[in-house]
């Protein structure tokens, strides 16, 4: 495949907030983000998915200590937008598996995601760039998750 | 924020294909990409948000010549997998606003998306690392959204 992995990488403390049936129309992302640009809240992770019916889910990460801030934002601006629901969930991680000539993406994404079903990690979100696969799991798997990956990537070996 | 953009990227010619209502549980991702890579199919974006009530959506992209193929293969893995439904669109391009110092993304993506919502160009998908915000739209808004975009973060001037 020509793929080297140099590397497993994670984000602890991280929190997701998850805006379900959003309107799939142009502004709406930005009704969301920009007043939360405007708190100066950091975001991590920023994922949505290709919508249905017109509505679609979006979701991105803060981390844990400014979770509190960013639902009071959301909560704020709910007359200018219209959802089905919001939620969030605050002891999540990002883990990722980083490395180049990741062309391969699917080969080296379904021994990622092989790896983490053998050990029982659900994986919450999935987010890819050209030298990176990041996942969102739940704290509690972080441990395993970690060392699993350096394992099946033969990262252990110094 | 202390961003700075660098530049502009974009990737013609993809093609999505987006599974509806898998189950959200270890080894369904796995299921849907092993077939995909061992058929050496290359993959460039990976996106999931989170699930609700057990089930999640799973989409990838792949070059436009190769979705004939990743769609035989994810037929021919029907059997191996629960879903409500597959769907592909093959008129499809990726931009990508590049930079460092994204932490601040809320705002630097606040502008992106404000940016295409003036322009009337709907974004299908989202998914960010830390140097980069990419965003899935329809191929025809692709000039529009590069020079907007160009415009919006000055990258104009040489
Ligand atoms: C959901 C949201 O991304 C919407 N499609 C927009 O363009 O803003
Ligand atoms: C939907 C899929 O990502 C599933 N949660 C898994 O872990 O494989």
């Amino acid at each position: 495949e020509g793929a080297t992995i140099s590397g497993i990488a994670f984000t602890k403390d991280e929190a997701e907030i998850t805006i379900k049936g959003v309107k799939d129309q142009p502004g709406v992302a930005a009704k969301i983000l920009g007043p939360i640009g405007d708190a100066k809240i950091e975001v991590d992770m920023i994922v949505q998915n290709v919508g249905s019916n017109g509505l679609a889910d979006f979701t991105f990460t803060v981390s844990r200590n400014t979770l509190k801030n960013a639902m009071k934002v959301i909560e704020k601006n709910k007359k200018i937008m219209s959802y089905e629901s919001v939620s969030s969930k605050n002891n999540i991680v990002k883990v990722s598996i980083v490395g180049v000539g990741m062309r391969s993406h699917a080969g080296i994404a379904g021994r990622m995601f092989k790896c983490l079903a053998k050990n029982k990690v659900n994986i919450r979100m999935i987010s890819t760039s050209e030298i990176k696969i990041s996942v969102v799991i739940d704290q509690k798997n972080l441990e395993i998750a970690v060392q699993a990956l350096h394992n099946e990537f033969k990262l252990n070996k110094k």
